[in-house]
């Protein structure tokens, strides 16, 4: 219960290496990106296997928008200005995004609204 | 967030870290868990970003975004990045961006640009001290050599500090989580102490990637914001990550 209200109380672990328990997950997946090829096709394999995973991801976020606007014009304000966004952005990273918006098949706002979510959440 | 580069007896770096993301955005009662948080985690991926087909850097990523959190370039320096929340901060640099002011780089580029460009730990460490920003951030970098780490802290527009690994004294690791390192951690949200706690307990002498692991399986520098724990040892080129969860009893930042 001391766990729920700071300070810390737990004590420091050990043997926790090689990974297992309840706190691990798994290990994450490899990819290879090859940077030889166009930038719209580098990320084509990845995103098509993750393609239901982000657009969960996507999806829940919206729906957190839709939440405080229920209007749905968030949203909507997202897919019309954040898409034009994608081409002032300094080469390869315009056509990437470009290219994982193609692949996942999610509107190009809300792509490019992903690979700003940092500068977003910094304030 | 949570990051370190920790150098052993014998001149070896290691670079770990917890990445924590997605407070406030939406909590799911079922599964006492932030419901982004959740969704990232499906999302976790390791990257060989390749040319010629020969690694020119490793990154851990969140499929569909491509600038770089945590990276490795093999044999020359392995880089983090820790949020830094400010006023001034990247809300107000997306809109000088889309005003046409332009001159800032946007952060996750500028950290894939010094992957993929720059080939010591130098040549990255004045890259990300010194080029403009559109957020402020926390770049924790660790080299190949003794004594290559630091914490860099920047504004937008410069570098406030970097904070180096010094072993004449006795700071055999630089460890950040998401405060200025010479100001005190909000008292609600003090990752720090238990981290640099259990890191003082492990000793030089006894620094592995398995103790690195213990302590960021200690809560609460694990909490229910961690998406994935990643270590990396710069002079092998290894990177490995492990999806994490922190179930019940378990602080929610």
């Amino acid at each position: 219960v001391g766990q729920y209200v700071p300070p810390y109380t737990e004590e420091c672990r050990s043997g926790t290496y090689p990974p297992s328990g309840p706190t691990f997950k798994g290990q994450a997946p490899w990819y290879k990106i090859n940077l030889d090829i166009s930038p719209r096709q580098r990320w084509h394999q990845l995103i098509s296997d993750k393609k239901a995973e982000l657009n969960s991801l996507i999806q829940g976020i919206k729906d957190l928008a839709n939440a405080f606007f229920p209007s749905g014009k968030l949203v909507e304000l997202v897919d019309k200005y954040m898409g034009p966004l994608a081409d002032t952005l300094p080469f390869p990273f315009g056509d990437e995004i470009k290219g994982i918006a193609e692949a996942a098949d999610i509107p190009l706002g809300e792509i490019v609204l992903f690979n700003v979510f940092y500068e977003l959440f910094t304030v | 967030c949570t990051s370190v580069v920790a150098e052993d007896k014998t001149g070896k770096l290691f670079h770990a870290r917890n990445l924590d993301f997605g407070l406030f955005l939406g909590w799911n009662a079922t599964t006492h868990a932030w419901k982004v948080t959740e969704q990232l985690r499906p999302l976790v991926v390791n990257l060989d970003f390749q040319r010629n087909n020969a690694t020119v850097f490793k990154s851990v990523n969140y499929a569909g975004y491509m600038g770089i959190l945590t990276g490795i370039r093999p044999k020359a320096f392995t880089l983090t990045m820790n949020e830094r929340f400010n006023i001034d901060g990247g809300f107000i640099g997306i809109l000088e961006w889309l005003l046409g002011k332009r001159d800032g780089m946007w952060m996750g580029f500028l950290t894939r640009q010094v992957l993929e460009n720059a080939t010591s730990y130098e040549e990255a460490k004045n890259k990300l001290a010194q080029t403009k920003l559109l957020a402020p951030a926390y770049f924790i970098l660790g080299g190949n050599k003794s004594e290559e780490g630091c914490v860099i802290t920047r504004s937008r527009a410069a570098s406030l500090d970097i904070w180096e690994i010094s072993l004449k004294q006795g700071r055999w690791y630089v460890l950040e989580t998401n405060y200025d390192h010479w100001k005190d951690p909000l008292f609600l949200d003090d990752r720090r102490t238990p981290a640099m706690k259990c890191m003082n307990r492990t000793t030089q002498a006894n620094i592995s990637f398995g103790t690195i692991y213990d302590v960021l399986s200690t809560k609460p520098v694990l909490n229910k914001l961690t998406t994935y724990t990643t270590l990396m040892d710069v002079s092998e080129g290894k990177l490995e990550t492990y999806l994490r969860d922190c179930p019940n009893p378990c602080m929610p930042w």
